[in-house]
């Protein structure tokens, strides 16, 4: 959940 | 997506859309450190490599398209339409200092050992300190224009909005990430003097000027 995630932001 | 992060990417995107206007309605780029923009560019780049492959959003893809299309726009504007104006005496940081230790730092601590994935941990190291060669521009000549400040400002409340939108986040999905947030706060950081000097100088309607 930690990691990845926040490829949503820019 | 809340109020804090599109706080944060309008903010972004105000300040790219400060410093476009400003060279190209003064057709001089006098006090913008083109070594900080190179940063940027390189930056997003590395970042949005992921446009293709990673489909999140129309507004996500949008944003991508235009934070890299305003990086090297205003790239041109600086080493090829207003060459001229270019103040480099005053851009003399070193990028290799800033860049090297990103790259390498990336390289050590990552969430995955893959090319997108350092890639994209290289542009949000090298995004934390990319100001730098700007904040040390403005201390060497110990002034910044109106309009340089305004850019800054907007520059760097971006970050700190995206910080509360972290905390935000934290609390209402339970998401966080690590690399992002300390990242994120260092770059804050860097700006804070600069916050204090636009907030306790720049408002009250007076010039940028350093202390001597």
């Amino acid at each position: 959940r930690a990691s990845h995630a926040s490829k949503d932001e820019l | 997506m809340n109020i804090f992060r599109l706080g944060g990417d309008l903010a972004h995107l105000l300040a790219i859309i400060i410093l476009l206007l400003k060279i190209w309605t003064t057709r001089s780029c006098a006090g913008i450190s083109g070594k900080s923009q190179i940063l940027f560019a390189l930056t997003f780049t590395a970042r949005y490599l992921d446009l293709f492959t990673n489909f999140v959003s129309v507004y996500n893809s949008v944003m991508k398209v235009v934070y890299l299309a305003a990086a090297y726009a205003t790239l041109y504007l600086m080493y090829v339409k207003f060459k001229a104006t270019y103040d480099h005496n005053h851009d003399t940081f070193r990028l290799e200092f800033l860049i090297l230790p990103a790259a390498g730092l990336a390289l050590i601590i990552n969430h995955e050992f893959s090319i997108i994935e350092v890639m994209w941990t290289f542009s949000i190291y090298l995004e934390a300190v990319a100001i730098l060669p700007q904040l040390f521009m403005v201390s060497k000549t110990g002034e910044a224009e109106s309009i340089t400040s305004h850019y800054l400002f907007a520059l760097g409340s971006y970050r700190a909005l995206y910080i509360v939108n972290w905390v935000y986040r934290y609390y209402s999905e339970g998401f966080y990430d690590m690399i992002a947030t300390l990242a994120g706060v260092v770059q804050t950081v860097l700006y804070c003097d600069f916050f204090y000097l636009y907030i306790t100088k720049v408002l009250k309607g007076k010039k940028l000027q350093l202390p001597a």
